[in-house]
């Protein structure tokens, strides 16, 4: 052990344990937690090669090939419940120095959730168990070349034949090819496609369609589809984002997600009780960036901060010894704010988990009264809490100076596969005014009398309490 | 009703209600904004375009009070007194912090004044030293383990030289001693020259 950290874990003032406890929610997920990650730790099945040393294509196939064993492994081990599906996928994505995206990403954290909230009964019943099994290996395909976080503007069509009792699903442009899908490019079979559907010659808005995209025994692309990889990115390096071009493909009337909008056999179109629940995934995958955001910028401060109590740099004083970089006080500037706020969104974080689960179950009672609010309040701390840990991150880097450049820091692959939050499930402008949407309409309710409830309640006050200060 | 608020930059129950007047003043500006322009008799649509920046703005504000206040709120279900003071100390400098980046807002609202401005550098820089002793014990409460972070700088043990050099020496261009690319290019390339 490096004296210097030594003797700076004997000055701490608190119990490290009692705190972990806190971050992690109580003793016993702490527990259970350290459990997950030994038998992702211990498990010789996972130990591979520094995937840093390795091209995208042998990235992408060590990839897949871990990401089928984590899913024998999950059945192995029993976990079944979503969070801890999502807290192994996590540990096993750092493990392996992967991106917070693996191929199979994307059939756990967005396809199956999508078949739990908008399927139909039915529907599960076809879809769930072929899916948990991995026969049908699914992504999400909303975002199009030509556009993105605006929903209206998707050209996708999903054409409602009732003479075959059909939808005719269609990419009529070049900028409606789905483009950016992790997983489309070349590991799923299958889809949930956003399309504008059209019936009995309306245009009813976006819904979502489970579209077959390739043979389920052969993995050939079906007939009328076009799919690939689009090629290196930023960061994700080891996952196919793809691209979809439908070309008059047919799909069977019970592969519209019917749990809310539902199209009869003659074609007539029977409404959702709210036309935000489309988007219910995307909400979902909002409200865990926050959390996401926590977690990024909590390791970016370990590695800064630890490596400042082993650095030592210059002098202070004339004469003394090269002190602990973290002894100047600009490094404490730069860091220390940083932890704060690590702490600040871990704590968000655990709130929007709450919230979620909170208004999902209202939903599921037929209570949709706050889904309004949880939309802003996502789509705002979305923007707000990646915005500031993707800066943050990159403050950590050069705080480490040289050495943060390299790919051994760790603080390089956690940027590049952090920053892209800010323009998935939302670009973060755009998210921020949908946000100021919800406030403008709250602040108009209030100022004409309305009793404001919520976390926007405060807006009643502002018309009493907001006077000019004398300096 | 009508008194100005005070703000103390020592209590952060009273940082919080600072957060959430600018909030509300910033989402006030925005609207204005909005009537303003819509007072030019543009359309509702460039109205709201028109006064873009000033929506974000008040978002942001909107925002940055949830987590100030949440932040505030999570301490007080913390019973053990150490875990308390430090997350205290870490929840006052991410508030202070946040109102030194956003000086003007909080200027422009009339929520602080300038010499309380200087009082919250001050305040900064105390909470720094304040910190320093917990900043190690503060990162390993996140618990995560060297194979998780895959850090060489991070490591729990903080022997990153070691480390370091052993991991360049598995560099792939380290498997031989001299790199094929020197027979093919520079030993040509130097004959030639």
């Amino acid at each position: 052990m490096n004296p210097d950290i030594t003797r700076e874990r004997e000055n701490a003032t608190f119990d490290v344990e009692k705190l972990t406890h806190i971050l992690d929610g109580d003793i016993e997920k702490t527990k259970r937690r350290r459990e997950i990650e030994s038998l992702v730790i211990s498990d010789p099945d996972f130990q591979s090669e520094d995937l840093n040393f390795l091209s995208r294509s042998e990235r992408y196939d060590a990839a897949v090939k871990k990401s089928a064993h984590m899913i024998l492994k999950l059945r192995e081990y029993g976990i079944s419940d979503p969070e801890e599906i999502y807290c192994y996928k996590r540990f096993l994505s750092q493990l392996l120095l992967l991106s917070n995206n693996p191929p199979l990403d994307l059939h756990l954290g967005m396809f199956l959730p999508t078949l739990l909230n908008q399927a139909s009964p039915e529907q599960m019943e076809t879809f769930f168990i072929p899916a948990w099994n991995l026969e049908i290996i699914g992504t999400y395909a909303q975002t199009e070349m030509g556009h993105g976080t605006h929903l209206r503007g998707l050209e996708t069509t999903a054409t409602y034949d009732p003479a075959t009792q059909e939808f005719v699903m269609n990419s009529p442009t070049i900028t409606s090819i789905k483009w950016w899908p992790g997983g489309l490019g070349k590991t799923s079979n299958h889809a949930i496609v956003l399309a504008q559907l059209h019936t009995q010659g309306k245009c009813h808005g976006l819904q979502a369609f489970i579209v077959p995209l390739r043979s389920m025994n052969t993995h050939i692309p079906l007939p009328g589809v076009v799919v690939g990889d689009i090629g290196p990115k930023f960061g994700f390096d080891e996952v196919d984002n793809g691209y979809l071009k439908l070309e008059n493909v047919r799909i069977p009337r019970d592969h519209m997600l019917m749990k809310y909008a539902k199209v009869e056999a003659d074609g007539t179109y029977v409404k959702p009780p709210s036309a935000k629940l489309t988007y219910g995934t995307m909400v979902f995958i909002r409200s865990m960036i926050v959390g996401e955001a926590g977690r990024a910028l909590a390791k970016s401060c370990t590695i800064a901060i630890r490596y400042s109590s082993v650095r030592h740099q210059s002098e202070i004083r004339p004469g003394s010894p090269e002190p602990q970089i973290m002894d100047y006080q600009t490094q404490q500037y730069k860091l220390f704010p940083l932890l704060a706020t690590a702490y600040a969104y871990k704590f968000v974080g655990q709130y929007m988990n709450q919230v979620y689960h909170r208004i999902t179950g209202d939903i599921s009672q037929g209570d949709f009264s706050e889904l309004p609010e949880l939309h802003a309040l996502s789509a705002g701390l979305k923007a707000f809490t990646t915005w500031t840990a993707s800066a943050g991150i990159e403050v950590c880097r050069m705080a480490c100076g040289g050495h943060g450049y390299s790919r051994c820091s760790a603080l390089p692959d956690i940027y590049v596969n952090f920053v892209p939050t800010c323009t998935y499930e939302g670009e973060n402008t755009v998210m921020m005014l949908q946000t100021a949407r919800f406030l403008i309409k709250s602040y108009r309710q209030a100022s004409a009398g309305h009793q404001l409830s919520g976390i926007v309640s405060y807006l009643n006050e502002s018309e009493r309490r907001l006077q000019p200060q004398s300096v | 009703s009508s008194r100005p608020t005070v703000v103390n930059v020592n209590d952060l129950a009273s940082l919080v209600d600072a957060y959430k007047l600018r909030a509300a003043k910033l989402v006030e500006m925005a609207a204005k904004s909005i009537q303003q322009e819509l007072q030019k008799r543009v359309s509702q649509e460039d109205a709201w375009n028109n006064s873009a920046i000033d929506l974000v703005r008040a978002s942001d504000a909107h925002c940055h009070y949830v987590v100030v206040k949440l932040f505030a709120a999570k301490l007080g279900e913390i019973g053990d007194t150490g875990v308390h003071s430090v997350l205290s100390t870490l929840a006052l400098l991410y508030a202070l912090q946040g109102i030194q980046q956003h000086s003007g807002d909080f200027l422009q609202t009339g929520l602080l004044s300038v010499p309380q401005l200087s009082q919250v550098s001050q305040r900064l820089k105390d909470l720094l030293a304040q910190l320093r002793p917990n900043a190690v014990a503060l990162v390993d409460a996140f618990d995560y383990r060297d194979e998780m972070l895959n850090s060489v700088l991070g490591r729990y043990d903080g022997n990153v030289y070691e480390h370091m050099f052993e991991w360049a020496r598995r560099s792939p261009l380290n498997k031989t001693e001299v790199h094929e690319s020197y027979h093919k290019y520079l030993k040509p390339l130097q004959a030639k020259l």
